[in-house]
């Protein structure tokens, strides 16, 4: 572990009495080595570590604590301090039917995490509109259909022929009918370098003016998260972020990646396959799988 | 001269730049930046572009591994590939591609609907069946996914079809309990057909970090990868963890996934690979 790392590294220093820069340098080695092996961006890792640096020199060692404890407990506060507060949940304001739009490459968890959120959302007393916007993927309304059938919530019924902007504008006007309050709307997963697939995630957004614009990314996603996350939040401004597949044992350093580069929260994390595998985001938990 | 830098360690930290942000990973990274250092430090190597030059030759010796020679079907016998790997990798867009590759050659292709767990799985399938023209053996869903591929193996043999590649569930590799249903579909597959099955290809996709060793690890620990599929590369992840794992498992890259239509599955060029990482 990182903890032994460290206590081995300053093992070897003299005078423990203050984190100094000279004894430090060989322990933000190891703390660099860390967190690009839990797949923290190398950038991302390269101004932590700085960070992390600035705040240790001259530090005093507590009394109770290793010198190398002392580094951990550093390293351990800067990332929950990067990771952000606990969150506050989907923030729904204005008239109702809110509309909650799902985003994110191909094979993130989009499809499963759409029900998964219905069927939070439900028990948290709201009725929830499945809305299947991914008229590419062989089947994929049928999973979207055969998920809300596992936890009686209804789905928009979706037609192929038509493209996501208009199907997710005539499930607003239906959800109505359907006396539902938050529509959730399940996109095709797509490249962020697709300038035709991401326009039509702005379209949709456009029409429907969504409450929240959330990015489902794969937890075990490495130094390639920075590029996904830079680009669908600069198109769309997202309010949030879902991290699925969290029940590994990636250490998911994607998540401080994703975090630092669009200052965006994590709302939720996905924790299995099965439809009530969804757990609210603790950034303090976040920060010590990361760590290892 | 031009092109002829003089090595710098601002040039190392360069290269280390490079291959870290293309995820080859840290044990892999100091690996061949350890190498390429002792040659600078021999004098081997004296300008940017020779150390350029001696890590990429370095990478494609990881990469450099030949398929195993593992026996095939006896003749009217099917050829017989199970897919694997974790949730969302690709492995069933793969299926459709692969079988649309072989059914360019003339081959029957039957394919095995062995995801039983998941939504609409045997439909998402049953479509790509019908798109490139091969059979699909599927059962109700939540069926025993050994007795679908024992049933449909038998269907194989007896239509005499030349391939059968078998879908899988997604599974993350640290679930023991869906680890041994993996295991056990291995041992139904070779009960019904001695040899099968000749291939097992671990599906792996390019955005994945660090945890694909992982991945690698304990499919290949379970019931042993003969070839790796990597998916996605058409994004803008270089999909760098296959070299460390190609050159610690033994195992070769045998296609890539470059989109989602049906003819996006090239074999695995490694010069193209390295010199895109480098780009
Ligand atoms: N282990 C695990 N698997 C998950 C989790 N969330 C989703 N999955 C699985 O990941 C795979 C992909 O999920 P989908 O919901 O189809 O992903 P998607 O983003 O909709 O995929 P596309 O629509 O093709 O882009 C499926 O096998 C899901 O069961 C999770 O939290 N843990
Ligand atoms: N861009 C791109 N997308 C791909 C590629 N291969 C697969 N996909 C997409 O990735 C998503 C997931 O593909 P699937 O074939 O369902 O993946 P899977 O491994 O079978 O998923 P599970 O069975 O749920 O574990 C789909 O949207 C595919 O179209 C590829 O090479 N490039
Ligand atoms: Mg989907
Ligand atoms: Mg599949």
């Amino acid at each position: 572990s990182l903890t032994e790392k460290l206590n081995a590294v300053f093992k070897k220093v003299t005078g423990r009495g203050r984190l100094s820069e000279s004894n430090i340098q060989d322990a933000l080695k190891e703390v660099r080595l860390a967190l690009l092996e839990a797949d923290v961006n190398y950038k991302v890792v390269k101004k932590l570590v700085e960070d992390i640096r600035v705040r240790a020199v001259g530090q005093e060692v507590l009394e109770s604590l290793t010198p190398g404890q002392q580094l951990i407990k550093i390293v351990n506060e800067e990332l929950t301090r990067l990771m952000g507060e606990a969150n506050k949940g989907l923030q729904f304001v204005g008239r109702t039917p809110h509309a909650l739009m799902l985003v994110g490459l191909q094979g993130s968890g989009k499809t499963t995490t759409a029900a998964k959120l219905a069927r939070h959302l439900r028990k948290h007393g709201r009725q929830p509109y499945l809305v299947p916007a991914d008229i590419y993927r062989p089947a994929a309304v049928d999973q979207l259909e055969k998920l809300g059938a596992q936890i009686n919530i209804p789905v928009h019924p979706t037609d192929l022929g038509k493209k996501p902007e208009d199907i997710c504008l005539e499930a607003l006007s239906m959800a109505g009918k359907a006396s539902a309050d938050v529509l959730i709307i399940d996109t095709a997963g797509r490249l962020h370098i697709d300038e035709g697939l991401m326009a039509e995630l702005v379209r949709i957004k456009q029409r429907i003016n969504p409450a929240e614009i959330l990015l489902v990314a794969d937890a075990m996603t490495g130094q390639d998260a920075v590029n996904v996350a830079k680009d669908f939040n600069a198109a769309l401004d997202i309010t949030g972020i879902i991290l699925t597949k969290m029940e590994g044992d990636a250490r998911g350093g994607a998540s401080l990646s994703i975090k630092a580069v669009t200052g965006k929260p994590i709302k939720f994390i996905g924790v299995g396959e099965k439809i009530d595998a969804l757990e609210p985001f603790h950034p303090d938990r976040m920060a010590s799988q990361i760590l290892g | 001269f031009l092109g002829k830098k003089e090595i710098t360690p601002d040039v190392l930290d360069e290269l280390e730049e490079v291959l870290f942000t293309s995820d080859i990973g840290v044990e892999t990274t100091q690996e061949l930046l350890n190498s390429i250092r002792e040659k600078v430090a021999r004098k081997e190597l004296k300008d940017t572009e020779k150390l350029k030059a001696a890590l990429r030759d370095h990478i494609l010796s990881f990469l450099d591994i030949p398929r195993q020679d593992r026996p095939g079907p006896a003749s009217g016998e099917p050829l017989v590939i199970l897919v694997v790997g974790v949730n969302g990798v690709g492995k069933t867009t793969t299926i459709g591609k692969a079988s649309h590759h072989f059914r360019s050659q003339g081959k029957n292709v039957m394919l095995v609907a062995g995801d039983t767990f998941r939504a609409a799985a045997e439909e998402q399938l049953s479509i790509w069946g019908e798109r490139v023209g091969a059979d699909v053996v599927k059962q109700a869903a939540g069926a025993d996914p050994s007795a679908v591929v024992f049933d449909a193996l038998t269907a194989a043999i007896s239509r005499k079809s030349d391939v059968v590649i078998i879908d899988t569930a997604g599974r993350l590799h640290t679930k023991t309990n869906l680890m041994e249903e993996l295991k056990k579909i291995y041992r139904v597959t070779a009960k019904r057909l001695p040899g099968a099955p000749h291939e097992v290809w671990l599906v792996l996709d390019a955005t994945t970090g660090q945890n694909a060793i992982s991945q690698a690890n304990l499919f290949n620990e379970a019931i042993g990868v003969t070839g790796i599929i990597l998916t996605k590369l058409d994004g803008t992840a270089k999909g760098g963890i296959v070299v460390g794992i190609s050159h610690q498992f033994r195992i070769p890259i045998i296609y890539i996934g470059i989109g989602e239509k049906v003819e996006d599955l090239r074999p695995f060029e490694p010069k193209e690979f390295v010199k895109a990482i480098f780009d």
